[in-house]
């Protein structure tokens, strides 16, 4: 990746929030495979019952992210439940989608736990709803893939989205919508001074933000009824995140 | 009415106390 020095230092500071991706992922495979051994043989789970999994564990150390954060430890835990609550299932498709960025591969999915998942498969097993949104994940992929989106700038709208000033009730909302504008003007200037043939990257970055919230809500939108028709594992943080957002 | 969110509230809270 590019190592200029005129490189705005906040998105540097951005990126070192960033977790160690290999820890995460052996975290989550060490706690996928000692639940798996505390369930008989027979009781194989299902790929939907699996993601649900994966996405929560996914979702704790989006926690842990959030929580070691420049800005967002500023913050009282009040206003920090806010944020969380309102961009949880955004920061979850954000890191499904860049990892598949990373991936590069059309015919499978990368998963968090560093297993690949065959997507010809996919349809018969995940039926079409699941299968839907998964493709719609792979054409922002795509997208993304087309911007040559980096590291940095995915640092970048992680933040962008954690700190969204138009949620609403905010103690210190005056900081949310600073940190909103820092994190705007340093993306911008680390696009221009990284990539300065090409001129748009910045608005093309910040464009995939309402495609990744709507792909957010329909993925939310699914969870929710398949939770109402009792098939998601109860008493876990995924299931906490979506009470919380649609009471 | 919103639920409390007692797992992200703990999430968030722990270590915290001093």
């Amino acid at each position: 990746s590019p190592q200029l020095p005129s490189q705005p230092p906040l998105v540097l500071e951005l990126l070192r929030c960033d977790p160690d991706e290999m820890q995460v992922q052996s975290k989550i495979m060490a706690f996928l495979q000692q639940e798996q051994s505390g369930r008989g043989r027979q009781e194989k789970l299902s790929t939907f019952s699996l993601m649900c999994r994966m996405a929560d564990q996914t979702l704790f150390s989006i926690v842990e992210w959030a929580r070691s954060c420049i800005f967002f430890k500023e913050l009282k835990v009040g206003d920090q439940m806010k944020l969380l609550h309102n961009c949880w299932s955004e920061l979850l498709v954000l890191d499904h989608v860049f990892r598949q960025v990373q991936h590069g591969k059309e015919s499978s999915l990368l998963l968090v736990t560093g297993q690949e998942m065959d997507l010809s498969s996919m349809g018969s097993q995940a039926g079409v709803t699941l299968s839907g949104l998964v493709q719609r994940g792979q054409v922002l992929a795509g997208r993304l893939l087309t911007l040559q989106v980096d590291r940095r700038e995915v640092a970048c709208l992680k933040f962008l989205l954690l700190f969204n000033p138009n949620v609403k009730l905010l103690e210190n909302q005056a900081f949310v919508e600073s940190v909103q504008e820092q994190v705007n003007g340093a993306l911008l200037e680390y696009t221009l001074c990284t990539y300065p043939l090409y001129l748009d990257k910045f608005s093309q970055l910040v464009m995939r933000l309402p495609e990744l919230r709507a792909l957010s809500t329909q993925a939310e939108d699914y969870l929710c009824y398949k939770h109402l028709s009792g098939e998601v594992p109860c008493n876990n943080l995924l299931i906490e995140m979506l009470h919380a957002k649609r009471a | 009415k919103k639920k409390d969110n007692a797992l992200l509230r703990y999430l968030l809270d722990k270590d915290d106390n001093t």
